[in-house]
């Protein structure tokens, strides 16, 4: 999944994703893409998250919205993700997923389990070209 | 405010978010911004694991899945299953701008799709095909199914449900392999 977050300059967020989901799914299988809060999830008063990883999973905990509402009450976006991959590992301590959150004042954080390390990509005018971070797991 | 305006995007594919950069700095428009960046990687088959070509399910085929959504005004608008056409976000945009609604599915947003103005076409490749044959030589290696006969750790299907199982204390999920270019 690619998940995507733009933030105009006047703070106007949207998000989105566009998958071809897992390989050798059961037909007719839908992972958390589509799924509002799951794939991602935007609001222009707090900012937006996105999420990719295992999608049969993401989905049974809206990750995403769950991001968007701790940062709502000032959690930064680093910690927030670490929660709600936290919330997800309590019941799934083998998930792989990762979450990328941008504040609505332009503040990036980004969290991952299951993988070695997850990378993400920024652009603005302090990243040009854009800038490809790494995270560990 | 000095951050803004930003674009962020998972996984190091740097050619969608120059694609959604160039968009924001033209149009203005954050959702612009997002389509031309899915649909940039959508173009790349980024990693494999965006658009056409790739993923194939048990029968072989690719399906796609996408969504936007507007923070301004929490419109949304989302595609999930979708055959035959290869902008999956371009056809959420107009479920977005043309519908009430929040996600189609299946053939009929590919009926949608097409009614917008989306060519119909294969989403097959000879890679996905390629996929698709290994993973029949390999007794159908891994496999999603749980509780059904044959067994789905050694055979491939068709499947029929058990008559009873053991449900798990745990949740534990199999090495299904996720990862780069295994992922949702």
């Amino acid at each position: 999944t690619v998940g995507m977050i733009s933030i105009d300059e006047n703070g106007h967020v949207a998000a989105g994703t566009s998958t071809n989901g897992l390989n050798h799914k059961v037909p007719g299988r839908v992972g958390d893409s589509p799924i509002p809060g799951a794939g991602c999830y935007a609001d222009n008063t707090v900012g937006g998250a996105v999420a990719t990883g295992d999608g049969d999973v993401m989905m049974r905990f809206l990750p995403s919205f769950q991001v968007i509402e701790s940062m709502r009450h000032g959690v930064s976006p680093t910690q927030a993700i670490e929660d709600a991959l936290n919330r997800i590992l309590k019941y799934y301590p083998t998930f792989n997923g990762a979450l990328v959150a941008v504040s609505k004042d332009g503040y990036v954080g980004a969290a991952c389990t299951g993988f070695s390390s997850f990378h993400y990509c920024v652009r603005s005018h302090s990243h040009q070209p854009t800038a490809v971070f790494s995270v560990k797991c | 405010l000095l951050f803004l305006p930003i674009v962020v995007n998972t996984w190091p594919w740097p050619q969608a978010t120059e694609a959604a950069w160039d968009k924001l700095i033209s149009s203005s428009s954050v959702l612009d911004a997002v389509e031309t960046g899915c649909t940039q990687c959508e173009i790349d088959q980024c990693g494999g694991s965006v658009g056409f070509g790739g993923s194939p399910d048990e029968n072989g085929e690719t399906t796609l899945d996408a969504m936007i959504m507007d923070g301004g005004n929490m419109n949304i608008g989302a595609v999930g299953c979708v055959r035959g056409i290869k902008n999956a976000i371009g056809v959420a945009r107009r479920v977005l701008e043309n519908t009430e609604h929040t996600l189609l599915v299946g053939n009929l947003a590919k009926d949608f799709a097409v009614e917008m103005g989306f060519k119909e076409e294969s989403l097959s490749t000879n890679h996905s095909q390629q996929m698709y044959n290994d993973w029949r030589k390999s007794n159908c290696q891994p496999n999603y199914r749980s509780n059904v006969t044959p067994n789905p750790k050694t055979s491939c299907g068709p499947y029929k449900p058990m008559r009873s199982h053991v449900q798990a204390e745990q949740n534990s999920r199999a090495n299904l392999n996720i990862n780069q270019s295994n992922h949702d």
